[in-house]
């Protein structure tokens, strides 16, 4: 475990007063290790273990701690501030339906997630209506009305060939009825794909009060950066959910992600059903990157 | 341990395996000999013999076919990494006498999908009621393939997360339903695996080749800007041959698996 980790490369180095630059040098060779193991980009790790290695060297070990335990409470409290400290909320608008945009590449659980995030709207006891602008996927639209169907949720069905003529009358109908938020699933698309990713630019530019999120695969690697860094180059990015995260990822991604965007992780998914859902906790995702 | 490259080409080809997704322990294996015997020329060049030699170590990429009608094939593998449209895609590719099962009886719309690309393909697709037994779905078209006298038998699975011990044991079940009729034996269960996955992979594919004996990986979404370096831990460590490559979301976009072009890739 990483405690006993780097409390076995400490362990000649015991001693109180301040940490050593040697002894900081040595638990940070575990720590990047650790943060690589948990999928977090290669460039992110490298600048978060300066950071750290500046706030540890020199710091005072405090009496109940050992030199390794020292190090792992300042790397805790790094990863919980680089992931933003606190909880965050998505706040709705007060008057007119909020749209919400998921976007994402392939697979990560856009469809799925749409339904959840209904589902947890409606639990907040707002009126929640579903739509699918994924004309692409085979039976997409069926999916996300399946899905509103055996949840009891409202969907919105396509009037139109392309979403930017659904998307006016949508929000319109929406405004008549009260309903808020409108989700909007899409389609996936690669982050190199130009024309894709216009696509979704023109929604936010036709919907210009729309939320904004970005789904992302919990078990994804390396790419989450890069991934995250092309999106947020097109559209506003108002919020991350991470999927998936029942499993046994670490979800490093979610700290690529963040860093390279500045936006906050929402939600986590926790599973294929409707209420898989949870709100994203900094603190219990640093200690899942720790291991 | 990583970042502890003497030398700077050295540093930079453990940066390309490490941002490729290749697995730690990979990575230090294949970069410790180069760091240790420097006068082996090109270290670059040594790394793509050694990457080439580990995917030529792991035996054909070509498939299998069973000397007995039909010839089944698995498609298997965590939520969402490709599976459905991987097996579409293999399907156009052999235009034979195919029948598809629609053993994903769980996720919405799962059978719907399956059934849009079977028209697409004009193969018959053989399905029952959605949250029904997918072992039922299985053992229904063996049957079907069986008397229609098809050469294949493609069956779509719904992803699961390795971790899900109940969902795993399903799997196992599903395959031993056509084990069980001796000569239908799957000849291929292919691990649909998304290039983009991350450290995760290597214990996803050794979970489920814990179940049930993997046979081939189809390496998804490699049109993506992902270099699919967890295939090479896969390979390296449990042998599991990279069979076929995904490179987009159309029929057309699936190629056998070339070493050369990987390796390519991997290290840029
Ligand atoms: N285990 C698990 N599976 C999930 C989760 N969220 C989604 N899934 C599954 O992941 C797979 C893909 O989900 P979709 O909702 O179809 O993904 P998508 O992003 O809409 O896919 P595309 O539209 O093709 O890009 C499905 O099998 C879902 O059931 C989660 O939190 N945990
Ligand atoms: N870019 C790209 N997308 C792919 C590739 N293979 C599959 N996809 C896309 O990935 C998404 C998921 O594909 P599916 O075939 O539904 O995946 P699955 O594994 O069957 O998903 P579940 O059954 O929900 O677990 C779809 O949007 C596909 O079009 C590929 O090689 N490249
Ligand atoms: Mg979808
Ligand atoms: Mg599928």
């Amino acid at each position: 475990r990483l405690t006993e980790k780097l409390n076995s490369a400490f362990k000649k180095l015991r001693g109180r007063g301040k940490l050593s630059e040697e002894q900081v040098k040595d638990g940070l060779k575990e720590i990047r290790r650790i943060l690589l193991a948990a999928d977090v980009h290669y460039s992110v790790v490298k600048k978060f273990v300066k950071r750290v290695e500046n706030k540890a060297i020199g710091e005072e070990v405090l009496k109940s701690l050992t030199p390794g335990e020292q190090i792992i409470k300042i790397v805790r409290e790094e990863l919980q501030e680089l992931l933003g400290g606190q909880r965050e909320e998505l706040g709705l608008h007060q008057h007119g339906p909020t749209p919400i945009i998921l976007v994402g590449l392939q697979g990560t659980g856009k469809t799925t997630t749409a339904g959840k995030l209904a589902l947890h709207y409606r639990e907040q006891k707002k009126t929640p209506i579903l739509y699918s602008a994924d004309y692409r996927r085979p039976a997409a639209r069926e999916q996300l009305r399946q899905l509103a169907e055996e949840n009891q949720l409202e969907f919105y069905p396509e009037q139109y060939e392309d979403p930017r003529d659904d998307l006016p009358e949508l929000v319109e109908y929406a405004e008549n009825k009260s309903l808020n938020p409108v989700i909007i699933d899409t389609a996936g698309r690669l982050n190199i794909d130009q024309p894709m990713l216009e696509e979704i630019g023109d929604f936010q530019r036709l919907l210009p009060e729309s939320r904004v999120l970005l789904v992302i695969d919990g078990m994804m690697g390396q790419e989450a950066l890069q991934v995250a860094e092309d999106f947020a180059g097109v559209v506003q990015l108002d919020g991350l959910i991470l999927t998936k995260m029942e499993g046994d990822a670490r979800g490093g991604a979610a700290i690529s992600a963040r860093e390279v965007t500045g936006v906050p992780v929402l939600y986590i998914g926790t599973g294929e059903k409707a209420a898989d859902f949870q709100p994203f906790h900094p603190e219990r995702m640093a200690s899942r990157i720790l291991g | 341990v990583p970042g502890l490259g003497g030398d700077f080409s050295i540093e930079r080809l453990e940066a390309a395996l490490l941002s490729s997704d290749v697995g730690l322990e990979t990575v230090e294996k294949l970069i410790q000999p180069l760091e240790s015997g420097q006068d082996k020329g090109d270290p670059g060049e040594h790394l793509r013999k050694q990457i080439i030699e580990i995917f030529h170590r792991a035996g054909p990429v070509t498939l299998q076919i069973s000397d007995s009608s039909p010839t089944v094939y698995f498609f298997v593998g965590v939520n969402g990494s490709g599976k459905t449209t991987s097996m579409a895609k293999l399907a156009h590719n052999f235009d034979k006498q195919i029948i598809f099962a629609a053993a994903d009886t769980f996720r919405a719309a799962a059978i719907e999908q399956l059934k849009k690309w079977g028209e697409r393909l004009d193969l018959p697709v053989i399905s029952h009621q959605k949250g029904g037994d997918p072992t039922a779905v299985v053992y229904d078209a063996l049957e079907a393939a069986v008397h229609r006298q098809a050469d294949f038998l493609f069956v779509d699975t719904a992803g699961r997360l390795h971790t899900r011990r109940d969902l795993m044991e399903q799997l196992e079940k599903m395959y031993r339903v056509t084990v069980g009729q001796k000569s239908n034996e799957p000849t291929e269960s292919l691990l649909v695996l998304d290039a983009s996955t991350g450290q995760n992979g290597l214990q996803q594919v050794r979970t489920f080749a814990e179940k049930l004996p993997v046979t081939g990986i189809i390496l998804s979404k490699l049109d993506s800007t992902a270099r699919g370096g967890v295939a090479l831990s896969v390979v390296d460590e449990l042998g599991i041959p990279v069979k076929l490559v995904g490179t987009g979301e159309t029929l057309d976009d699936l190629a056998p698996f070339s070493p050369e072009i990987y390796c390519d890739a991997l290290l840029g």
